[in-house]
């Protein structure tokens, strides 16, 4: 709190001295940001993301811009892009686990969570990939399979996957889970998960829940 | 609105650039460079009380003299240097789990400062 002299609770005397209350100042900046972001501290990196990787997620997100919402809404948004690891995985089957950190848990509602990946294809051809939502219910140690999309892929290049409230739900738990069946051997080969610049990713756009929601009728 | 410069007096607006590069958070957030945490400082005597820190007409200047002129007891005490319209701040940063971040924080950057 700086001494303050006179009515007003937060002017300062025009002779306030920048230089000798510098590092008041970047103290009172990095408070001021990391209230606003709802974090009690700097997050230290855990994973490193690659520019490349950085810049491609940017790049298709601009491309394919979320609907705006209907209503006009005060709430602080965030657009949370999360880089799949992959898990459990074999010939038949390619299980991707995307983390969402405590922002996602409790205060906020989940909008939207879009599922985006690379397919490498030979020309002219069509292959048929399920995607699988699966979700780890309490008290049980299995997964349990929640919905399946099945795609048509018929070229080379990004596919694009509007996941449903299952996803969404399980984003805000902070764990989602997606199972990649493809239908033929040549579209599990086709799938490009560990190149830097392609890995596969999920956008989330989450909303911080207000303390009480006041709608205007 | 009014920048301070010099040793002004009257309510201003002190800009302040915060560099994260200098504070050691460049590693997290990936944009913007720095964060401009500007300030409303200085004095706000009675004849410029309610005057929006936008230049003023000259209604506002006769008003200003009206109100300067009359008994120092009939206008209200103590109005302040306050921040009359600010804008948000777009973040894109790293989270502990490595997701990419996007964020407007709203009404972060004071851009004009004017007396209540």
């Amino acid at each position: 709190n700086l001494e303050t002299d006179g009515p007003c609770p937060a002017c300062w005397g025009a002779t306030f001295d920048l230089e000798s209350h510098r590092e008041l100042l970047l103290d009172l900046a990095k408070k001021s940001i990391l209230d606003k972001l709802h974090l009690s501290q700097r997050p230290t990196l855990s994973r490193p993301v690659s520019r490349e990787a950085l810049k491609t997620a940017l790049r298709r997100l601009r491309g394919t811009r979320a609907e705006t919402l209907l209503e006009h809404d005060q709430r602080q948004e965030y657009e949370i892009i999360s880089f799949a690891d992959t898990g459990l995985s074999n010939i038949n089957q390619t299980r991707l686990e995307f983390h969402f950190s405590d922002r996602t848990t409790g205060g906020v509602e989940v909008l939207q969570t879009r599922f985006m990946f690379f397919m490498q294809l030979p020309p002219n051809t069509t292959q048929t990939m399920n995607i699988r939502v699966l979700v780890l219910r309490p008290y049980d140690t299995n997964l349990t399979l929640t919905s399946q999309y099945t795609l048509q892929v018929d070229a080379s290049g990004w596919y694009q996957l509007l996941l449903g409230p299952e996803a969404q739900a399980a984003c805000s738990q902070g764990h989602l889970t997606l199972e990649l069946v493809p239908e033929s051997q040549l579209a599990h080969s086709s799938l490009i998960l560990d190149r830097f610049s392609h890995r596969p990713f999920v956008a989330a756009q989450v909303r911080v829940e207000g303390k009480h929601r006041v709608r205007r009728r | 609105g009014i920048n301070c410069q010099g040793l002004s007096r009257m309510c201003c607006r002190q800009e302040f650039f915060v560099d994260f590069r200098e504070i050691g958070w460049h590693d997290w957030i990936i944009q913007p460079e720095g964060y401009a945490m500007n300030f409303c400082t200085g004095q706000c005597p009675l004849h410029v009380a309610g005057m929006p820190g936008i230049s003023a007409s000259f209604h506002t200047a006769v008003l200003n003299l009206l109100k300067a002129n009359t008994d120092a007891g009939t206008a209200g005490r103590g109005s302040c240097c306050v921040p009359t319209s600010r804008r948000p701040l777009s973040l894109l940063y790293y989270d502990r789990d490595s997701n990419i971040v996007k964020t407007d924080i709203p009404d972060m950057v004071v851009e004009t400062c004017g007396c209540s």
